[in-house]
């Protein structure tokens, strides 16, 4: 299939192939080393933490295509887009796994980059209205540049009110400290 | 503004709708808009100016104002109603946090969870009242989260039935930059349990600190603030010794553990038992870290598109950097992981609330399931959100360094989230441990099912 047919059992399945092959790699390493090596966990850390990302990346990928799936229809088309966005940056990102003795191929990963491309292209006219949805209060936000409104700089010589450095024009530090040498010189 | 309205024209979705979605049903978006309009209605409980602006000890200062203010607010403080409650305090308080956060967040879901139905009775209403101040002190100078290794000790005396709290070595301080050194006048205290010659592990005790009147610490206690931390400046960053401290016998933590007044230990039924805090704080972690990097690309999307900049085509003038592919690629990707981890986040807490309620009958099944599970997304998602924000700081140009971006705010408040309640990749080992019982188990369910399986294709089907 293409990365538009690119069903969500296919997608857990190959997630699921890459966590069993990670989990499964680290624990037979850890199996070696046991029998030779003291501190064989130790040894196997790094692999076993990485098999661990695995892991809940598959629960997170499970678990967002499953939430997606119930969600109201109008709105499946724009959640499925992020969710494919989200899922096939993590397979690019990660091919070196996906590719593993063939399991994947050059060619599908290019498809996969195809998807990313696809779901910005997609996002693209709706990006200030998916965040928008977060709704997240100003109080909240404490931003200037991120104001719903969208009024930045006027807002940006608004802050600059608050700044106690520009209670006075020269500073007391440069008083203080500068003006002498530079009277001296 | 013209530009971002221009882009709100666009949507192809109900953006309400979506909205409801994103936040669980009409019922808790109703919930949230109250908060919102009582904030609103309420200047006391806003910040005077913007918070960068303003010193530690100003931050602290306007921290406890907001928070005495909040004692006639007490109509939006419902324990009964978590999520209300603790978004009231998340808009009141925002990311500087305040001596009563921890008190909230930890002290009362541990409290809920360790303390037995009588302990419960009487200290619940203190708690409450607000007479009490309460955090929680888990962590040592020396130790994170290998618990057993703990050095505070409880030693019981059978003669006075009491607690003898003991701070051996300067490494065995307690460490809590939760409010512990100079707000609060309790705490929950982990300490490994002595009794009858024997150490029963790490242990929780209901522990007055300072005096409820004068607020000064009590005879014994030594505690103080170690100083500025990169991010919550409105709590102090406590540090706590004891000096041989007695506590009464009815001051251990006793819903699932006891020690009899001569001294016998009565075990849990379930040795991951007292693991049931440090899961529900995890699972409330990782929906509100996913919602920092809301924030962020909220914040970096939205700048980008009123920032213009570059002009491909000569005499058409600049265009949006939204529409330059480089920076949706800075920024979609995590608006896509922002919805993701907030979806995981909130299944995290359906799956939390089902286990509370089993372990409430006595099933303690699932609990090994959940705890991996929780320290897993906790530690992917706190390091992934810390990522995600970087990228939409860059995303803001110069801008996203300034304070007025809100970024650099955003930043140092979650890149604590990574060390706070378990090192990301001390729990990410946990979850390895647990998977390496699971593998070499001879019948795999849940979550873990799929170890068992075996690939149903030797390729990809895409």
């Amino acid at each position: 299939s293409s990365h538009k047919t690119y069903s969500d059992l296919q997608i857990v399945q190959d997630f699921e192939h890459v966590t069993r092959r990670a989990v499964l790699q680290a624990m037979d390493k850890l199996k070696i080393a046991s029998g030779t090596m003291p501190d064989a966990w130790n040894r196997c850390s790094v692999e076993l933490s990485k098999a661990a990302r695995w892991h809940i990346r598959l629960y997170i990928v499970r678990i967002v295509l499953s939430k997606i799936s119930t969600a109201p229809e109008d709105l499946k088309p724009v959640l499925r887009t992020l969710a494919k966005l989200y899922i096939f940056d993590l397979q690019v990102s990660n091919k070196g796994h996906f590719m593993e003795e063939g399991y994947m191929s050059a060619q599908q990963i290019d498809e996969l980059k195809e998807g990313i491309w696809d779901a910005m292209s997609t996002i693209r006219p709706d990006a200030v209205s998916i965040v928008d949805a977060f709704a997240i209060h100003e109080i909240e936000l404490k931003s200037v540049l991120g104001r719903r409104d969208g009024n930045v700089y006027p807002g940006l010589m608004e802050w600059t009110k608050h700044s106690q450095l520009n209670e006075k024009d020269v500073p007391v530090a440069f008083d203080k400290y500068l003006a002498p040498i530079i009277k001296k010189l | 503004n013209p530009d971002i309205t221009e882009e709100r024209l666009k949507a192809t979705f109900d953006v309400d709708r979506f909205t409801e979605f994103y936040h669980g049903g009409l019922k808790r978006l109703k919930s949230r808009r109250k908060v919102e309009r009582y904030l609103e209605e309420h200047a006391e409980l806003r910040d005077i100016r913007p918070t960068p602006f303003m010193s530690r000890d100003e931050l602290i200062d306007n921290s406890i104002r907001k928070l005495a203010g909040m004692a006639k607010f007490n109509e939006m403080i419902d324990l009964n109603d978590i999520e209300k409650t603790t978004y009231f305090l998340q808009m009141v308080h925002v990311r500087d946090s305040m001596p009563f956060s921890l008190h909230y967040l930890m002290f009362l879901p541990v409290l809920n969870s360790q303390a037995s139905p009588e302990q419960l009775a009487t200290w619940m209403p203190l708690a409450l009242s607000g007479t009490v101040i309460g955090t929680y002190a888990q962590t040592e100078m020396g130790h994170g989260t290998n618990l057993s290794k703990l050095e505070t000790t409880a030693t019981y005396d059978p003669n006075t039935q009491e607690f003898i709290l003991h701070t051996p070595t300067i490494s065995g301080a307690k460490w809590w930059p939760g409010s512990l050194g100079k707000f609060c006048n309790h705490a929950i205290i982990v300490a490994n349990l002595w009794t009858q010659g024997k150490c029963e592990g790490p242990h929780p005790f209901w522990v007055q600190i300072r005096d409820s009147e004068t607020h000064e610490a009590l005879k014994n206690v030594r505690l103080g603030d170690i100083g500025p931390k990169l991010s919550l400046n409105g709590s102090d960053n406590g540090y706590l010794i004891f000096d041989n401290f007695r506590i009464p016998r009815e001051n251990m933590l006793m819903r699932h553990s006891k020690v009899l007044p001569d001294g016998t230990y009565v075990k849990p039924p379930h040795s991951k038992l007292a693991y049931g805090g440090m899961v529900f704080v995890r699972s409330m972690m990782v929906r509100d870290i996913a919602n920092h990097l809301a924030n962020a690309v909220t914040i970096a999307t939205r700048y980008s598109a009123v920032r213009r900049q570059g002009e491909p085509v000569p005499g058409k003038g600049e265009v949006k950097i939204l529409d330059y592919q480089t920076q949706q690629y800075r920024i979609f990707p995590y608006i896509a992981k922002a919805i993701a981890f907030r979806i995981a986040g909130e299944e995290l807490q359906v799956i939390f609330r089902e286990v509370s309620k089993q372990l409430k009958k006595g099933e303690a099944s699932q609990l090994p399931d959940i705890h991996a599970l929780s320290s897993g997304l906790k530690a992917l998602v706190t390091f992934e959100v810390q990522q995600g924000i970087e990228q939409c700081r860059l995303a803001c140009g110069g801008h996203g360094y300034s304070h007025a971006s809100g970024i650099p705010e955003l930043s140092a408040f979650s890149c604590g989230s990574c060390t706070y309640e378990g090192d990301n990749l001390v729990l990410m080992l946990q979850v390895a441990k647990y998977l390496t019982k699971a593998v070499t188990s001879p019948v795999a369910s849940g979550i873990c099912a799929y170890l068992h399986k075996k690939s149903s294709a030797l390729q990809s089907a895409l």
